[in-house]
């Protein structure tokens, strides 16, 4: 899969910075 | 040793009662107890006031205090409900309660909505999707040409914005993350389920028994 067959959000939504799970982790 | 802590918890600035916010969250209020375990470790990681601010959130996030990026600052930005330039107990309680799995899924949608509305005009224009490509090629260390940027967002605007005015309205985001559900996934944190297993430590400091007294 090549990043252009893919949508805008799809790639944005694999950001580390909207990854929240990071808060929990010591 | 329960008057002492909530002496503690009442001089923490937004500091809510926890029944009243598991009242207006999806968290039962052991679970809100739990959240300030997690809330006064972050919020004391640079500087003890209560309070959490930017480069509490950044390292918290990314376990470096100077690490710039733009997703966290709009995740800040949303949690700040207030605008205070810092995040309070109730803003963190009631901003995280979107991402339980037991939210409302309209909720959720909403809150994506905002963090790609980064302007907050209403709509997500092609110019704040570009710039959040822009933005995640750079932290991924991708590269990616210009054109195929464009083909990206011609093709992200040709499926979301219905009507073809080049931007997103709230309904066509609406009906685009219908159809395409996994673009939601960011919007749950399994963790926050069973949350009370993850900070045990919250059972030493409950108030849940004085308050049901």
């Amino acid at each position: 899969i090549t990043p252009v067959t893919m949508n805008a959000f799809e790639l944005i939504s694999t950001s580390q910075g909207l990854n929240l799970g990071n808060l929990f982790e010591k | 040793m329960g008057c002492f802590e909530s002496k503690v918890r009442r001089e923490v600035p937004g500091y809510e009662d926890p029944v009243v916010l598991a009242s207006e969250t999806a968290f039962s209020v052991s679970e809100v107890e739990a959240l300030f375990e997690l809330y006064k470790s972050i919020s004391s990681s640079v500087v003890d006031d209560g309070l959490i601010s930017k480069e509490e959130f950044q390292l918290a996030l990314f376990k470096n205090r100077k690490k710039e990026n733009l997703f966290a600052n709009r995740i800040f930005d949303l949690f700040d409900a207030k605008r205070k330039g810092v995040i309070d107990f109730g803003d963190f309680v009631k901003s995280l309660s979107v991402f339980h799995p037991n939210a409302p899924l309209d909720e959720k949608i909403d809150f994506a909505f905002k963090l790609y509305d980064m302007d907050g005009s209403g709509f997500i224009e092609r110019h704040e999707v570009k710039q959040m490509l822009i933005a995640l090629l750079c932290e991924s260390e991708m590269k990616l040409a210009d054109e195929a940027i464009e083909v990206i967002l011609d093709k992200t605007f040709s499926d979301a914005d219905v009507n073809q005015d080049g931007k997103i309205d709230l309904d066509e985001w609406k009906n685009f993350v219908a159809k395409n559900p996994s673009l939601l996934k960011i919007m749950t944190l399994p963790y926050l389920r069973d949350i009370t297993t993850t900070f045990p430590s919250f059972v030493f400091h409950s108030e849940v028994d004085e308050i049901a007294t």
